[in-house]
């Protein structure tokens, strides 16, 4: 090893087997909607309960995705029937629609790199997806009403002494102030 | 094991049955968290990253109901959020990490989240990587209860963006978390607009302002145009108002006319004036008197403690409220006015029977946003009837109270922290 590594780490070379698959084809993509529940809602709360059954079924290094049905679980393995094609591609469009790209259905490279993006691992989709839908469009509704109008006097925008002051003041204690 | 651990989880949690948004909330007000000790990131220092996380609970503390404190030392059945770092299998998590690049990290219902350290964490400001405290954010974002959010600008979108050169919650994202909550509100202390005038570069006077409120210690600025307090409020009183009792005050009264403009503060059965000029109170004064001085002997025949007190721009008069009365002081003549003291409920009648906050106001406010004046009493607030009001509804009594409305529903999001976090 190098006697001495940029602090910041970012000469260290991360081996392979750290590093994340990425999604290069409709297989991956497939893993990638199952595990965020555009295929089947994911019900994440239990997926921490069954922690015997998926530990063994993990220690076997099976990489498939899961689906769980209830408190059984099915693979949804690799053949490719017609419905499953249409299943994908309900998917795909969802996920599309999800992150504002043109709803296509279709594997391009825009969906590819959207789904390599580093990102939370909670389920988009749990099991209640129908509220998951619901809430987002409420929550995507117009902006809050302005209360409030401004007067002439009412210059806050421009930094005031105060808060300058107050976030110089503070500079001392929580540098981010500023930027925050 | 899986009932058993539910029914622990209903202890702290209930599930909020509201129409179709079936989403769990905890149902305290004050959490627990803890970095976990096997679970140190390995990139960051130990306290960079619970400094991190501190600020990231105070960002939500920020604009919710919700206290957290860091708690290092309490048996682990009773933390409420269990943070941790792991590659790949980790910390007896079902879920194993992919290693550098995607999932970032994830939270569980039961409190808790999970980061990746294949991940190249970084503190915040720093540029590269994926910012700890934005990812901190979004994942608390799911253990209080909130879902992915594919809205621009929300923090609870799955996928990372890069760090703008600062975020904060936003708007939407303030409402889905009140939405489980509920909305902050409490009562205050004082609230004022604090009056500043300079001089612009051409030489023009210009007068600025600022809304300032008070509960206890804390004291918020208000971006009335924002409809929000500033990123990063509440703050110590006296970290902002030097000299002035640091857990607050009963009132601010700024006493402007053509030949005055000073500004004191209440509290108690004393009262101090404030150095604009030099954000600090006066020691000694420009006719030599001392502060703080006793009430009664600057404003001869007010009784202290009050409760609040404003100045009327209108008649040029202090108008103190102590209980159920109110007194009116004749700043020019140095006395009371006649006839005072009198009922609050006589000088200030409502407009609606009944709908009256009769004694122990809290705060009488001017505000120049509005340009009216407001009585609050416990969380809501009445308007008193303005010029412009009796022009157009000439039948409305002078001075009247009308109906009262809720605080939190004119001003949004003045919300506590927990005085563990205020130094963040």
């Amino acid at each position: 090893e190098k006697l001495f590594h940029y602090r910041d780490r970012s000469d260290v070379v991360i081996p392979p087997s750290h590093q994340a698959e990425l999604i290069t084809d409709t297989d991956t993509a497939e893993d990638f909607l199952s595990k965020y529940g555009f295929i089947t809602p994911v019900n994440w709360e239990d997926a921490q309960w069954d922690e015997e059954k998926l530990s063994e079924d993990f220690s076997s290094g099976d990489t498939m995705s899961l689906i769980q049905e209830g408190d059984s679980l099915s693979w949804s393995g690799n053949t490719k029937d017609p419905s499953e094609n249409a299943q994908l591609i309900t998917a795909l469009k969802e996920f599309q629609r999800m992150i504002g790209l043109p709803v296509t259905g279709l594997f391009d490279d825009a969906t590819k790199a959207a789904m390599n993006k580093p990102r939370c691992g909670v389920p988009d989709k749990e099991a209640d997806s129908k509220t998951t839908a619901e809430h987002n469009t409420t929550t995507t509704g117009g902006e809050g009403s302005q209360l409030g109008n401004s007067t002439e006097t009412d210059q806050e925008q421009v930094k005031d002494p105060e808060q300058k002051t107050a976030e110089t003041r503070l500079v001392h204690t929580r540098s981010e102030r500023l930027s925050r | 094991k899986k009932r058993h651990l539910a029914s622990l989880l209903g202890q702290t949690r209930r599930r909020r049955e509201e129409g179709e948004m079936e989403y769990m909330a905890f149902s305290k007000a004050v959490l627990r968290w803890r970095l976990i000790g096997e679970g140190y990131s390995s990139q960051l220092s130990i306290d960079d990253q619970r400094y991190i996380f501190r600020l990231a609970f105070r960002m939500w503390s920020e604009v919710s109901p919700l206290e957290f404190v860091e708690d290092s030392h309490s048996p682990l059945e009773d933390i409420d959020i269990r943070l941790g770092f792991g590659t790949g299998r980790h910390l007896g998590c079902t879920q194993r990490f992919d290693g550098a690049g995607r999932e970032f990290a994830h939270a569980w219902f039961l409190g808790d989240i999970h980061f990746d350290d294949d991940e190249h964490f970084t503190a915040p400001n720093t540029g590269d990587g994926i910012s700890l405290l934005k990812v901190a954010v979004h994942e608390i974002g799911h253990v209080l209860g909130l879902p992915h959010l594919y809205r621009a600008g929300s923090i609870m979108q799955p996928s990372y963006l890069p760090q703008e050169s600062s975020f904060e919650l936003d708007w939407q994202d303030r409402k889905a978390i009140q939405h489980l909550y509920g909305s902050c509100n409490g009562r205050f202390s004082a609230v004022f607009d604090w009056i500043r005038k300079e001089r612009t570069p051409y030489g023009e006077m210009r007068v600025r302002f600022n809304t300032y409120f008070m509960r206890d210690g804390l004291y918020w600025l208000y971006e009335n145009r924002q409809n929000r307090t500033r990123y990063g409020d509440p703050v110590a009183v006296e970290v902002g108002w030097h000299g002035i009792p640091a857990n607050g005050v009963d009132a601010h009264v700024h006493v402007w006319t053509r030949g005055n403009d000073a500004i004191y503060f209440f509290k108690g059965s004393q009262f101090w004036k404030y150095d604009t000029e030099n954000d600090q109170v006066f020691t000694e004064d420009e006719e030599g008197r001392r502060y703080p001085r006793p009430i009664s002997e600057g404003f001869p025949g007010v009784p202290g403690p009050i409760d609040t007190a404003f100045y009327d721009r209108r008649d040029s008069q202090i108008y103190f409220f102590r209980g159920p009365s109110v007194y009116a002081f004749d700043v020019k003549a140095n006395r009371l006015a006649k006839g005072y003291p009198k009922k609050i409920t006589q000088v200030f009648p409502a407009v609606l029977p009944g709908d009256h906050p009769v004694a122990n106001l809290d705060v009488a406010y001017f505000s120049y946003t509005h340009n009216a004046i407001f009585l609050l009493k416990d969380t809501s607030y009445w308007r008193v009837v303005s010029s412009r009001d009796r022009r157009r509804r000439p039948f409305l009594p002078y001075n009247g109270l009308l109906p009262h409305r809720e605080v939190d529903e004119q001003w949004f999001d003045i919300c506590n922290v927990h005085s563990t976090a205020l130094r963040v």
